[in-house]
């Protein structure tokens, strides 16, 4: 892990006094790689160790102070800052009807997050939840909802797969007036950032629906592409928050530091499993120490 | 690379940030510019096209290290062919099964479709889709069966109608979850038993926009099946895939097939001087 790291780049380090640049710039190698491992993205690595590096010339650190640990720290402080230091909170609409959009790219989460999603603003919020189904495309997509809707006695919304997402979400929000529904989570196909036609979609259903929030679900297995893929969703459509899912797997997730610094989109979910009461709010002290291993 | 370029220490950063931003692995990548930085100075390579040309012959040399490499599928004439569809969630798993039904359906193949994965909502149901669009038969169990007694059966059946290629979708699932992963180990077995040398094929898919963890997955599904090849599915968006260099690198596991979109012809077998010049594209 980093602290490990650093003890080997330490022993490099020879005399007494304050820890030179040079000394500093062989730690920021150990740290750069140890991120760069951590799937951060190669340029977010670049920026990060750069601003790292001069926090820690700026505290003057000393080599008898045990300097490897004081860095850690300093690197651990500043992922922590990036990764947006406190919890951010789901916008609800407290004098109407809550509208969010799940989007993301094919297989991410989207699906199963939107069931677990609508579970947990249920229980934390008591609000009544419609789950739409937008996603047209995949086969037995809906079923699948639908499924979800049944294990968690949560409507479901859909028209089949012969009518189009914006008359879909249209309707929806009528018979979500009309059944007292003060939730809706709208589920959408998985699709390309470089698909026109497919982003073009969502920006449909987005003028209708005017979502409080517009979530973009990421794999957190995802590598280097993680930060064009949200630029590009964040661009098309002004993504509110973001949810990373699969962290109950092994990954470290660097994903999540390239989505924060580059997009500045908030975290604001964790996918911890494949069953519906598997989410969690975002903690970012925790993601921090995962990335750095 | 222009036709002006010197090959100084800026020309090998950029090489190493585009193979980074590959998802090739920084110790595959810091291994492989410093051997082609010393290749060069070696030759004393000059013009750009040499050294355009001395990459993707390099590039080439550390996937196949001096073997054939055949992004073939070992099914033969005269006998059961299985091939078992591993790996975890959301990659891409049931959709190329629908998408070599197809091509082997269109080679006069009988071909049938096995829904190993009980658990996840709507997973059967969307198998059967898939078999229902390619026209080939499919066998299945109520949700929340073992698999391994749904694929027992499914053996059973195929071997009755004279199948020639059964393909077996099973649940996603993440490497370090020890039960889901002895729940494999298990359906290995079986099929073993049933069909001697079967899987006579498993693939691993993975998805072209994982990172570094990809490696862990190959190595952990490798440990409890033998992985005979990678599908490196989405290949049609802006991911590389290159973890699955690093796969080849490491594991000697070579990639199969490429899958280039979510409709049933989306589907290729590998080619890696393709891949290579598709890095700097
Ligand atoms: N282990 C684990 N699996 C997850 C998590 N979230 C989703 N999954 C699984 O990931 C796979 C894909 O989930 P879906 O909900 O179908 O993904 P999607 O984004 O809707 O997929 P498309 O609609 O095809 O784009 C399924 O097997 C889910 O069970 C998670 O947090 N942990
Ligand atoms: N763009 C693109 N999408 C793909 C490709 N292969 C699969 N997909 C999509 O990825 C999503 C997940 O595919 P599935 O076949 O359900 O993946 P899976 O591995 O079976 O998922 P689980 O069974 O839940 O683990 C679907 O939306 C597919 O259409 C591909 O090559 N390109
Ligand atoms: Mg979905
Ligand atoms: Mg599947």
């Amino acid at each position: 892990n980093l602290s490990d790291r650093m003890q080997m780049a330490l022993r490099r380090v020879r005399g007494k006094g304050r820890l030179t640049e040079n000394d500093i710039e062989e730690m920021m190698k150990e740290v750069r790689l140890s991120l760069l491992e951590a799937d951060v993205n190669f340029k977010v690595v670049k920026s990060f160790t750069k601003e790292v590096k001069e926090k820690a010339l700026g505290e003057k650190i000393l080599k008898g102070l045990n300097p490897g640990q004081q860095v850690v720290k300093i690197v651990n402080d500043e992922l922590t800052k990036l990764m947006g230091e406190k919890t951010a909170l789901l916008e609800l609409n407290l004098t109407g009807i809550t509208k969010i959009m799940m989007v993301g790219l094919q297989g991410a989460g989207k699906t199963t997050t939107a069931g677990k999603l609508a579970n947990l603003v249920r229980k934390t919020n008591n609000l009544k939840p419609l789950l739409v189904a937008l996603d047209i495309y995949r086969p037995a997509a809906i079923e699948q909802l639908k499924t979800i809707g049944q294990q968690l006695d949560i409507d479901v919304f859909e028209l089949g797969i012969f009518v189009k997402p914006s008359v879909i979400i249209a309707k929806a929000m009528v018979y979500a007036e009309q059944n007292g529904h003060n939730l809706i989570i709208a589920d959408t196909a998985g699709r390309l950032h470089i698909d026109e036609k497919m982003m073009q979609e969502l920006v449909e259903v987005k003028e209708i629906l005017k979502p409080h929030e517009i979530l973009l679900t990421v794999d957190s297995m995802t590598g280097q592409d993680a930060v064009t893929v949200a630029s590009s969703f964040n661009e098309q459509l002004s993504v509110t928050g973001a949810i990373l899912t699969k962290l109950d797997g092994d990954t470290r997730g660097g994903a999540a530091l390239s989505l924060r610094q580059v997009t500045q989109i908030p975290i604001k979910y964790m996918g911890m499993g494949e069953k519906l009461d598997q989410l969690e709010v975002f903690h970012p002290e925790r993601m921090a120490s995962r990335i750095l291993g | 690379i222009d036709s002006n370029s010197k090959f100084d220490d800026d020309f090998f950063d950029e090489l190493e940030e585009i193979f980074i931003m590959a998802d090739i692995g920084v110790n595959t990548v810091v291994k492989f510019v410093a051997h082609l930085r010393s290749e060069i100075e070696l030759n004393k390579t000059e013009s750009s096209d040499d050294v355009k040309d001395l990459i993707v012959e390099e590039m080439f040399k550390l996937y196949v290290k001096d073997e054939i490499v055949s992004s073939n599928l070992d099914i033969l004439d005269d006998r059961l062919n299985i091939v078992l569809f591993v790996g975890v969630n959301g990659v891409g798993k049931t959709t190329t099964i629908g998408k070599i039904a197809y091509e082997y359906l269109n080679k006069g193949k009988k071909v049938m479709m096995v829904a190993g994965d009980t658990f996840r909502a709507g997973a059967i149901e969307q198998l059967k889709i898939w078999s229902e669009r390619v026209k080939c038969s499919f066998y299945s169990k109520e949700e929340g069966s073992d698999p391994s007694s749904v694929i027992y059966d499914a053996i059973q059946l195929a071997k009755e109608t004279s199948v020639d290629l059964l393909l077996i979708d099973t649940a996603g699932r993440l490497q370090n979850k020890i039960n889901l992963m002895k729940e494999l180990e298990k359906v290995n077995k079986v099929i073993g038993r049933e069909v001697p040398e079967a899987p006579h094929e498993t693939l691993l898919v993975i998805d072209a926009t994982t990172g570094q963890n990809g490696l862990v997955q190959a190595k952990v599904f490798n440990e409890v099946t033998d992985i005979t090849g990678v599908v490196l599915s989405k290949l049609d968006g802006t991911a590389k895939g290159g973890i699955a260099l690093g796969i080849k690198d490491e594991l000697n596991i070579p990639i199969k097939y490429v899958g280039l979109g979510e409709k049933i012809e989306d589907l290729e077998p590998f080619d890696i001087e393709e891949y290579i010049y598709g890095l700097f594209a």
